[in-house]
């Protein structure tokens, strides 16, 4: 995580 | 999933929930924006665009749908089955001063340079905007239904605790969110005046009405 963008969010 | 992002989410679905038993008890829709509206339906439209090759869990798509058509049921109380109660002419706010600089915003901050990471970024700094109308309308009338007032309250709380939910994911999982964080502060600021109005007037019993 950090950098990459991990969009598991509402 | 932590406690804080799990109410935010709960907050978030009680703030659209009253707003529908709102209009469907009163059969109207005064006092509410449909401009805002409208931008919280482009918000989830341009950021849920990955249901269809993104899965996360059950519960994000199944939270994804209700947003998206939540408030697609919503304009289409406001636009077409109780149309005469809302009046254009106290929502006056200008939706570009909201949309263009979003736009802006996400081709130049953003994850990468692809359709997806664009838009995700667009429905984030559109959102931190999208509850201005509404404010706005707030202030020219200066009183509003208690529902009304409950749902943007419940909206903040919302943005609100996502806050501390960044933080605690940043403390365990190493995980950051700059843009989304960035753009909440905004957003939780606009809603400032807001939440001192309520404290000091609806808490204690009062009607909202401004100063």
């Amino acid at each position: 995580s950090g950098d990459k963008a991990d969009h598991d969010e509402l | 999933m932590n406690i804080f992002r799990f109410l935010a989410d709960l907050s978030h679905m009680a703030s659209i929930v009253i707003l529908i038993l709102q209009i469907r008890k009163t059969k109207s829709a005064a006092g509410v924006s449909y401009k805002t509206q409208f931008l919280y339906a482009l918000v989830f439209v341009t950021r849920y665009i990955d249901i269809f090759f993104h899965y996360v869990s059950l519960y994000n798509t199944f939270m994804k749908i209700f947003f998206v058509t939540s408030t697609i049921y919503i304009l289409y109380l406001m636009r077409v089955q109780y149309k005469p109660s809302h009046d254009p002419n106290i929502d006056t706010f200008r939706i570009e001063y909201i949309i263009a600089p979003s736009a802006v915003l996400a081709l130049i901050i953003n994850h990468g340079y692809t359709l997806y990471e664009i838009l995700w970024s667009f429905s984030v700094w559109l959102e931190s905007g999208a509850i201005l109308p509404q404010l706005f309308m707030l202030q020219r009338t200066g009183e509003a239904e208690t529902l009304t007032v409950h749902y943007i309250f419940a909206l903040g709380i919302y943005r609100l605790l996502y806050i501390p939910n960044w933080i605690y994911r940043y403390v365990t999982e190493g995980r950051v969110e700059p843009i989304a964080f960035l753009a909440s502060l905004i957003q939780t600021a606009l809603y400032s005046d807001f939440f001192y109005i309520y404290y000091t007037k609806v808490m204690q019993g009062k009607k909202f009405e401004l100063p």
